[in-house]
């Protein structure tokens, strides 16, 4: 079950409705400094839940939405929306936050509590974010991080 | 359960030894309970050996050495329990060129069972995507995406 | 002493707004007392906004952001107390080429107040350097160094 | 006060005596991984004092001392001459240590204690190590770190 797509409206670095198509294979992705590059793995990280994000980018409402730049406001909602699918199957999850912290999960276009997109991931032999997530930085902290890391690493694949 | 993650262990560090001798070109590596009385709750340790070098400490590898040994871990996962998808952010930032060859090389290997994404300054890295996503700020804090044509694989990137 | 520090505090401030302009063509960035009432035990925080970026939190920097906000800092105590010699340790891995060509003109620049030893795998540093050392490792864990030659600057390397 | 030279003998991975010659302006230290360039800086840092390095690269002599590798066996002693000079003036500074554990300290030749170094080097107005040498990895983790690390060095250049 591959990804097809990521949608982002409003969240951090993507203002207006964007959809990025991935394929099968070794997809790049490549720009400057600064770019939005590693926030388009904060999205895929974020529709999955959120937390346990190694990264100290900001899970609050006001560093996921889009603040604005000094010429335009920021927006009032964020929603990422991520296809996935394979030969048999489809399953489209969806994540939503308002600025006043009010958060929503959709899958297949139903209302529903994150435990049930996880079970649904889980059951699709897709694990833990940390097992397919390397973010920037930490491939060069993981050597040295405690053992119950790699345990919990371990876990996931068992 | 306790025998479930038993032959995870006993696997993953077959496979950890096999990929970490590929990434070194030699070299030995394994995994180990920290705590073999307590198999339950026990952190796993990783031991890394890099070619004609001895067994030390963790700290004493170089960078480059980490993140090699890091990236042969997860490897190592994923052929115990292939991932549908792995999303790398800057995983190559500290590796030489023959290193990140090898590391590229591996990544081709597996890429028909595993999607890659990865996030990338480097043009070797580049050079073996199937497909690239390029990432520019025209306007501060607004991230447009454009895709770039790889020529010579004859492929249209999306 | 607490003048001392003040004084201190309030040229680097200022060197720190250059240099961070220079660094990113644009934008703004200061140092602030975190307790501006206990000025002898505060710490000093850093605000940086990348041109026509928000000011928002350190956090939400990218990568290659932080890089070269944190080396505008050192930059700026070295214009309030140049330091005679500097060691970096691969600071350049998370530039992109423009940000690096100019940190690298930066650092050219003051060449003459401050003897600069930087490791680097990048070859747009190396092209800069007035004197390279390489190293091998012929036998495992044993440095050998070799020098080598810049003919392009008609400088033999020691 | 510039780097003149940095002589090794039984340090990490410089077992027989190595002699880097350092000049002014700008010298580049390249090389595959492993092969010995952040040794060098940690030597500098070793010959300095060798507390409040940052980096988890070990400060126990066996850390330190060369231990062999696959075919040559450990040494027992690790010494770093580092030699400073600028037209007036001359400072060679010594630190040895034995696997006893056993350390010594010479400024120009004779014993001294390590407060001595530092007041010495205190009078050429080179400042503590964090002011001048940015261990590998250190960058990126720089900014978001307490404001009180940004204080200790404003504190140095006041
Ligand atoms: N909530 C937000 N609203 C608006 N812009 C944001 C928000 N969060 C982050 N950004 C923008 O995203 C930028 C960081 O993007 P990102 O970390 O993806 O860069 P990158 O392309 O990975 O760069 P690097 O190569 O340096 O790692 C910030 O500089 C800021 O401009
Ligand atoms: N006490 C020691 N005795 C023998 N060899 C040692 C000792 N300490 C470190 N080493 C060797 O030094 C190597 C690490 O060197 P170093 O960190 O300087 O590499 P580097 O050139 O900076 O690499 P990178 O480009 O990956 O950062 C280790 O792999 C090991 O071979
Ligand atoms: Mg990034
Ligand atoms: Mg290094």
């Amino acid at each position: 079950m591959f990804i097809k797509k990521i949608e982002l409206q409003g969240f951090k670095s993507f203002p207006e409705r964007t959809k990025i198509i991935f394929h099968s294979g070794i997809t790049a992705i490549v720009g400057p400094n600064g770019t939005g590059k590693s926030n388009i793995v904060d999205a895929l990280l974020w529709v999955l839940g959120g937390q346990r994000s190694k990264s100290l980018k900001g899970e609050r409402s006001e560093d996921i939405i889009f603040n604005g730049n000094t010429q335009r406001p920021p927006l009032g909602m964020a929603d990422v929306i991520l296809s996935l699918a394979d030969e048999n199957d489809k399953l489209v999850i969806n994540h939503r936050v308002f600025r006043s912290g009010e958060s929503e999960y959709r899958m297949n276009g139903k209302l529903t509590r994150l435990k049930d997109i996880q079970d649904a991931l889980w059951n699709r032999s897709i694990a833990e974010k940390e097992y397919f997530v390397i973010e920037q930085g930490q491939i060069g902290l993981f050597l040295t991080s405690k053992p119950v890391e790699k345990r919990l690493l371990l876990e996931e694949a068992a | 359960s306790k025998s479930q993650f038993l032959k995870a262990l006993t696997e993953v560090n077959q496979h950890f030894q096999d990929v970490f001798s590929i990434l070194f070109n030699g070299g030995s590596a394994e995994l180990n309970l920290s705590d073999e009385s307590h198999p339950l709750e026990s952190g796993v340790e990783i031991k890394a050996q890099p070619p004609g070098k001895k067994v030390q400490t963790l700290s004493l590898l170089s960078g480059g050495e980490k993140s090699l040994t890091s990236l042969a871990f997860f490897f190592a996962l994923f052929r115990y329990k292939p991932t549908p998808f792995c999303v790398l952010d800057e995983v190559d930032a500290a590796l030489d060129e023959v290193n990140l060859a090898r590391f590229l090389d591996l990544m081709k290997k597996i890429k028909d069972q595993t999607q890659f994404i990865i996030i990338t300054h480097n043009t070797k890295t580049m050079e073996v995507a199937d497909y690239i996503h390029g990432t520019t700020m025209a306007e501060p804090n607004i991230t447009s995406l454009y895709s770039i044509q790889l020529e010579q694989k004859e492929k249209k990137a999306s």
